[in-house]
């Protein structure tokens, strides 16, 4: 399996949450899974109970040298483990732009070296920020594929049109061999007509969606404030049945070549 | 009134919506008012049904030495005017890295010249990106105020402390008269427990969070597909209801000296 970016410039849509409770799905199937926290937010690293301690976050991976070997956590469940985040991160997109080679950083971090972390896991998941910037430009050259998660709402399909441009322009200029793995509908609410119409067009325009549509359930909003991935939390819940469900599409639907 | 700046780095909290539709109540209250969409998506521009004409959007004015009084567009709605944005903004926070002052840029385009725009209208409210970079930092160092949107969630209740932290820098280093005018919940879900949590939990660290709380309501999110405002939408839902009381909030509370 390989480097898969969570990307999507539009806030809210279920990036976060997407990362923590499929990369948990991925673990109890058996995969050996890194998550990434790239956003300064650290919301995946605190949806896990956890904090990045001092020196050894993603952003010293990525600014400070220090190995990205040296910034893994356990995550608490078995078969996953994390590279936290720290608000320092809010400062990497403008240290960044200075850089040599700046939209290869983190690739070089993640792949380089004697034993490239990238090739000692069976997945490594990263969480991006709500932007288009360059830490989200480095996750996208970082990786092999990305998923997009989308919200069942009007205003998500007006990103993905420049959402689709960045990805052409980062596959010419960048990363010719990053692949759309598939988008992720989230926050489905089977309640109202405008959470199918948005279903509906996005498949239209793009045939790579996921059959596997996230509800939403607010066991799914409650789990980060207990540290706890859905399934540790509610393993009964519409929320861990559905993450459930998108592991297993991912699996049977192997990457293309 | 002054020019206030919606900011959160969080995601998805309802910052464009409070933007469009707090500043339409306020026009409905004979306020001229003018907003700016500073956000590279755009969405508070496509959600007045508008597109920035070429060469003349945000990105321009802040960027481009177009002044900013040549794009403004009327917004459809009386009393209600709009600089537009264009995806071009997702550039900015790059380019705008090597400019002197760099975090000054938009202030001087909002205030300097003869005929400063932030003095022509009643309100001039700015809707920024998700993030805590150069684009958001330029809003509030042009800003009077601040209005931070907060969704009814626990990852929402996580950046505050990041988001107050950064305010006190620009009110040290960039603009000593920034105030926060107030905290405004968002997407309350009566159903929920967890709604009532954060709620309380905001109330109790920041004091300044407005009475009005703005319901989940579909209509609000139905109101952009049709480029209208949520008074032209349905002026009877409970979302619209909602900002006009936030509005009458506004008014009664007259901003800290
Ligand atoms: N299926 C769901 N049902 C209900 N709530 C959800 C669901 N998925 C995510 N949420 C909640 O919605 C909010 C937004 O989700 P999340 O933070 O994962 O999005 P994000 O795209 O990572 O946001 P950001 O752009 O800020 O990084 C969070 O409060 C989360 O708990
Ligand atoms: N009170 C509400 N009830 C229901 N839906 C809402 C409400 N407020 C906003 N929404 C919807 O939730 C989504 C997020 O809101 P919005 O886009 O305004 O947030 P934002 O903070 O501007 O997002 P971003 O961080 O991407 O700029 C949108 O699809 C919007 O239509
Ligand atoms: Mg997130
Ligand atoms: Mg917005």
């Amino acid at each position: 399996m390989p480097v898969i970016a969570f990307a999507n410039q539009k806030g809210g849509v279920g990036k976060t949450t997407t990362v923590i409770n499929l990369g948990a799905a991925l673990a109890a199937r058996g995969q050996r899974v890194l998550l990434l926290d790239l956003d300064a937010q650290a919301n995946a690293t605190s949806g896990l109970g956890l904090r990045a301690p001092e020196g050894r976050s993603s952003y010293d991976v990525l600014l400070g040298e220090v190995p990205a070997a040296r910034a893994v956590l356990p995550a608490g469940v078995d078969n996953l483990w994390l590279i936290p985040s720290s608000p320092a991160l809010s400062g990497a997109d403008v240290e960044l732009v200075p850089r040599e080679r700046r939209e290869y950083v983190l690739r070089r971090a993640l792949r380089e070296g004697e034993a490239p972390l990238s090739a000692a896991y069976d997945a490594l998941l990263i969480d991006c920020p709500p932007s288009l910037g360059l830490l989200t430009l480095n996750a996208l050259t970082a990786a092999d594929e990305v998923i997009i998660p989308v919200q069942c709402e009007y205003l998500a399909l007006e990103g993905l049109g420049q959402l689709a441009r960045t990805l052409e322009l980062v596959r010419r200029e960048l990363n010719p061999a990053l692949r759309l793995r598939g988008l992720v509908m989230t926050m489905y609410d089977a309640r109202t007509n405008l959470a199918a119409q948005v279903v509906e067009e996005v498949r239209r325009h793009f045939p790579q969606t996921f059959q596997t549509v996230i509800p939403r359930s607010v066991r799914l909003s409650e789990a980060p404030s207990h540290g706890l991935t859905i399934f540790a939390y509610d393993g009964a819940s519409r929320g861990a049945q559905a993450y459930a469900a998108l592991a297993d599409e991912l699996l049977a639907r192997p990457s293309a070549p």
